[in-house]
């Protein structure tokens, strides 16, 4: 007895869920920050961070197909931020790190706030 | 799984959805 292990197979679950968030397919959920609109899937938004966890999770909530955001938060670091929950890949550039930092404690992805505090620290 | 004769598969596991129909 024994068994085979497909290694790539998480990688390859992600990248078909992103394919579902640029079409559209299946998307449950639009967040809403500052006037920009963001299509998304409840699991996957629910899998990676601790703030939509307590919302979705919430019976009073779980329904709502539309959350808008604190204004305070930054849509461009939102959107690195969906990005790296849809493909394992944080963009860091110079001018967005802080904000990136911001808005994943926000989010509560405190391993993200983690390492994105690394590399601050190792350009400092 | 570790070590209980685990084959290691490394291609595709699944289909790939397209980017568009």
């Amino acid at each position: 007895d024994g068994c085979i292990q497909f290694t790539r197979h998480a990688g390859d679950v992600l990248l078909n869920f992103n394919r579902l968030r640029s079409r559209n397919i299946l998307t449950d959920v639009t967040i809403q920050i500052d006037g920009q609109h963001f299509c998304a899937h409840k699991t996957v938004l629910v899998a990676c961070s601790g703030l939509f966890y307590s919302i979705f999770t919430d019976p009073l909530k779980s329904n709502l197909s539309a959350i808008s955001l604190d204004p305070e938060v930054d849509p461009d670091g939102f959107a690195i931020l969906l990005d790296f929950m849809y493909t394992s890949t944080l963009t860091l550039k110079d001018s967005l790190v802080l904000v990136t930092m911001n808005t994943a404690s926000y989010l509560q992805m405190e391993h993200v706030v983690d390492t994105c505090r690394r590399f601050i620290k190792s350009r400092e | 799984y570790e070590g209980v004769n685990t084959i290691k598969e490394m291609g595709r596991s699944i289909h790939e959805i397209p980017r568009q129909e």
